[in-house]
């Protein structure tokens, strides 16, 4: 897969931190639904479990980019993970769909209404996005703010089980700092933007618990092919 | 560890996204 590409610099604004999760973000994923399969439930299901394992491959890697996230012991970038996998994925469904109207894009390829949602037997996490989604649609989230805002999740992923909270704290203050002068310098006239943005995460981490135990039970209930990473992710909620 | 070994290895991995 390639990975490197740039960015058009949209704005004059230069801030290192938000340049370089720019640069790191993943290529796009598809989510090449089976035609074998009959379209039900359990296709859409095995689609979506499929296609995230694969995201969530890249979204390891991305995180290995965030500046800091390396240096951290091993066992905190795992909790970090642990906490945040959902909200990462769940963000970039989300930033995906901005453009779309009432649907959720999870990959060019596959994309879900309300009527295939309720067929998948997701209408209420479905509902949920879609709540985020408008959210950040009314707010004109930037490519540059969605990037800094996952980097953020995932910094403050709230894990009990952090070794070192203070090197934890400085990747998210490093986080929360680069968003601050992007908005200073890309917002001028609205002070309060930064905050507004740092003010959605609740709904993301509510949204993202919704979404972990959707697919805990679709799990128990055993008809869905998950993967690997997928499983482990599951469990670690 | 043991029990999330998969993202044990990809973290431990030195390469980035491509590496898959």
């Amino acid at each position: 897969l390639p990975h490197k590409k740039t960015y058009p610099c949209r704005t004059n604004v230069e801030n290192k931190v938000v340049s370089h999760l720019l640069e790191a973000e993943p290529e796009k994923v598809y989510a090449m639904p089976d035609p074998a399969l009959p379209d039900d439930d359990i296709k859409a299901l095995t689609t979506l479990c499929d296609l995230a394992d694969r995201e969530l491959v890249l979204n390891i890697g991305w995180a290995k980019h965030l500046p800091g996230f390396s240096s951290l012991r091993l066992a905190d970038q795992m909790r970090l993970l642990q906490g945040a996998w959902m909200e990462v994925l769940l963000l970039r469904v989300v930033f995906r769909s901005l453009g779309a109207q009432d649907r959720l894009v999870f990959a060019e390829d596959y994309v879900m209404d309300a009527a295939q949602a309720r067929l998948a037997g997701l209408p209420d996490l479905h509902a949920g996005v879609l709540q985020l989604v408008r959210k950040y649609r009314a707010m004109g989230l930037e490519m540059e703010e969605f990037v800094t805002l996952k980097a953020i999740a995932l910094a403050n992923a709230d894990s009990m089980h952090i070794e070192d909270a203070e090197a934890v704290q400085k990747l998210q203050d490093c986080v929360h700092e680069a968003l601050q002068d992007y908005e200073r310098a890309r917002h001028p006239g609205d002070p309060r933007r930064a905050g507004r943005l740092i003010m959605t995460l609740p709904l993301l981490r509510q949204t993202a618990t919704m979404a972990v135990r959707s697919f805990c039970s679709i799990r128990q209930d055993g008809r869905v092919p998950m993967h690997k990473l997928f499983l482990e992710l599951l469990e670690a909620n | 560890k043991e029990k999330h070994k998969i993202l044990h290895r990809l973290l431990q991995n030195s390469t980035s996204p491509v590496d898959l």
